[in-house]
């Protein structure tokens, strides 16, 4: 059970550093 | 009602779904990363996100359709959008959210001078976050639809996304989407979204049975 909020996290945390990534370069 | 609904994004990633049982899963977080980047970044058309909604049962013997991953990709040119602005206020709240979110991530206590949150939190952008607390139980929303029925939904413009009657695809139209499409597969469904109206592609559904059989 504890998988899904892992997965999300990890989602997430993509997600964040994917953004962070797009800021730096607009 | 975005807002109210997700004023708590922060505490809903962790505790959601505690008591979901996970089905036997042929895959990892890794490779179901790999598949809907592939997917999104090889396709001819524009899509802005890909999710892969994970299908399991719960003690109570009900199937629930639950976020597996996603891939955001972005809009092409956020200056053709024509949606409006979201308010002063409501992006104030999203980025107080992305705050806790990044503080969550980092374990960092989460600084009013964030660098990357003072960007504004496009629709999209919020709309795919949002989704991740989502899920569809008994068929419903448009992904449990798609993965009840066995059919594939493809909903091209506005037009018909507005005649969907899951709110999910309201809430998307709302939030710029043009183009929502819900493929099922044995253990979940493939959902993609666009700002672009894009129509029926053949290709694109046989990519998706190649790319997310996981027992190959």
């Amino acid at each position: 059970p504890a998988a899904v909020p892992q997965a999300r996290k990890a989602s997430l945390a993509r997600f964040l550093e994917k953004r962070k990534e797009r800021v730096m370069h607009a | 009602s975005t807002t109210t609904h997700n004023n708590d994004l922060t505490k809903t990633l962790n505790n959601q779904q505690q008591q979901q049982h996970q089905p036997s899963m042929f895959f990892n977080q890794e490779t179901l990363q790999q598949r809907l980047q592939t997917l999104i970044e090889g396709a001819r058309e524009s899509w802005t996100y890909a999710i892969f909604w994970q299908s399991s049962v719960d003690m109570s013997g009900v199937t629930i359709l639950g976020w597996g991953d996603g891939y955001y990709k972005g809009e092409e040119d956020k200056l053709k959008r024509k949606t409006t602005p979201s308010s002063a206020i409501e992006q104030e709240h999203r980025k107080k959210v992305l705050r806790e979110l990044n503080s969550l991530i980092s374990g960092v206590p989460a600084s009013s001078s964030d660098d990357q949150v003072d960007e504004e939190v496009t629709d999209t952008e919020w709309f795919f976050l949002v989704s991740m607390t989502q899920s569809f139980v008994n068929g419903g929303g448009l992904p449990g639809h798609a993965f009840y029925s066995s059919v594939p939904i493809w909903l091209p413009g506005n037009d018909r996304i507005l005649s969907s009657p899951c709110d999910r695809a309201k809430q998307a139209q709302l939030f710029g989407l043009q183009t929502m499409v819900c493929i099922p597969l044995a253990n979940g469904v493939v959902e993609l979204g666009s700002t672009e109206v894009i129509f029926h592609s053949l290709d694109l559904m046989n990519k998706v049975r190649v790319l997310f059989n996981f027992s190959s």
